[in-house]
């Protein structure tokens, strides 16, 4: 069984016992708590064979054939590592999913760990796998992302600010560009997740954020490239395996960007280590 | 001789064809992979010819491009190894360093020869299954780094404790 909580001295991060997933972020410095459950979930690409529409999802296009995703697992197998420096909660979800939930002790942003791949194709479906943050903040439709990794732009459901939009796509039409960070907010709490990558992201439901993670499809989708975008490597023949970062963030929404702007600072300049053998002279 | 412009150059095409959205054919993906990887290589020139000469030491520097993956040679198989940690923002920063170790304890210290908490982890399964074959850790060192602004600094690591072993490896 999981620990219940992992926690520093600025956060508490709580697990579900039965479940393994998590539950509750608190930030100790505001005394704020919100309910958070994460998991990760793969929508089923569309291969153009629809009624509606001919276009498969591909490189280009994010084109789920479902509003629906697939759960990868209800529970996590999980496995803890506390110490001094750092405490650990491993998650893993099935052969090709498993994520570190990490809390450095002096960090005031929980690390999410995840990694994903290969992304199994013999059932002939192509996989966008996300991860998903359903919290209990309430969003009223709206939530954030920063277009060019400076300013930060209001989304809001099945809205352009522009023009009248009709929308086709309950889930794509929803998505936008992640550059570095991504919130969502009520007049209490504001969620910020940093990335350490440009990702795709949307809030489909009230007081979720849900972020693209790997990709791998059967077909292309006839805007030039000619193939699906199914990648592997000499080291990764079945399907390449990714593995990256987000930091989350729990702040008041005035003081919340006191926080994620250094944070991100930190994810895009970070340190450069490099290494000398034996003493130093 | 180091140089960034080879760098400059692999950024510059991969950009103009938005190199990193999957949006180009798999050999022209291959191929800007290689020309980005070129580039590091002449960077990581640049970078050591620039640490020697502000720090006054020739010894030469070690990268590890796949800490992410929990490979290192060099700090998998050494007994004693220092780590310079160079900071590009214009603040001091506090950041997190894992590396891959066979030892089961280790010292830390910093540029001033302070001793600094650090403690050693088992590598998670899904790492040994992500890094097939490549390095041969079964522990992470963890521990804390401060960096001046615009600057570097050192952490000297020892060995203290070896259950097994370390394997061979060749740098």
């Amino acid at each position: 069984r999981p620990p219940t909580a992992i926690q520093n001295k600025f956060l508490r991060v709580t697990f579900d016992p039965d479940t393994g997933l998590l539950s509750s972020l608190s930030n100790l410095e505001t005394k704020q708590t919100i309910k958070l459950t994460q998991n990760f979930f793969w929508y089923n690409a569309s291969d153009g064979n629809n009624s509606r529409s001919n276009q498969p999802s591909g490189a280009y296009i994010f084109r789920p054939n479902s509003s629906t995703p697939f759960t990868i697992s209800k529970t996590a197998k999980t496995e803890t590592i506390q110490t001094s420096v750092v405490q650990e909660v491993r998650q893993w979800f099935a052969p090709w999913v498993s994520q570190v939930v990490r809390l450095y002790a002096d960090s005031r942003a929980l690390e999410l760990e995840w990694t994903v791949g290969p992304l199994p194709i013999d059932d002939d479906l192509g996989k966008e796998v996300i991860t998903r943050l359903d919290t209990s903040i309430k969003t009223s439709q709206y939530f954030y992302t920063d277009s060019n990794g400076r300013e930060v732009l209001q989304r809001r459901t099945d809205y352009r600010p522009t023009w009248h939009l009709k929308q086709s796509e309950p889930v794509a039409g929803n998505y936008y560009p992640i550059n570095s960070r991504a919130f969502i907010k009520d007049d209490e709490d504001q969620l910020t997740v940093v990335t350490d990558r440009s990702q795709g992201g949307g809030s489909i439901y009230n007081g979720s954020l849900e972020i693209m993670l790997h990709r791998r499809l059967l077909y292309d989708d006839v805007r030039g490239v000619g193939e699906p975008l199914n990648e592997s490597s000499d080291i990764y023949p079945d399907g390449l395996v990714v593995r990256g970062r987000l930091l989350l963030s729990l702040d008041r929404p005035p003081s919340a960007a006191d926080a994620h702007r250094p944070l991100a600072q930190e994810v895009v300049l970070q340190p450069l280590l490099t290494f000398t053998d034996g003493d130093l002279h | 001789e180091g140089d960034s412009q080879t760098m400059k150059k692999a950024m510059a095409v991969a950009q103009h064809h938005d190199a990193v959205s999957g949006t180009e054919k798999q050999h022209v993906a291959n191929d800007y992979a290689k020309r980005l990887a070129n580039g590091w290589q002449h960077c990581q020139v640049l970078v050591s010819n620039s640490l020697a000469a502000l720090s006054g030491s020739s010894a030469e520097r070690i990268y590890c491009d796949n800490l992410n993956i929990s490979v290192c040679p060099l700090t998998e198989s050494s007994k004693k190894f220092s780590v310079n940690v160079y900071n590009p923002l214009a603040r001091p920063v506090t950041w997190p360093v894992r590396l891959p170790v066979n030892g089961t304890a280790y010292a830390v210290s910093d540029a001033s020869g302070k001793s600094v908490d650090c403690q050693v982890v088992p590598v998670s399964t899904a790492t040994w299954a992500l890094r097939r074959n490549r390095g041969s850790a079964v522990r992470e060192l963890v521990f804390q780094v401060q960096a001046p602004p615009l600057g570097f600094t050192h952490y000297t690591v020892s060995l203290l404790q070896d259950e097994h072993p370390p394997p061979r490896v060749e740098h």
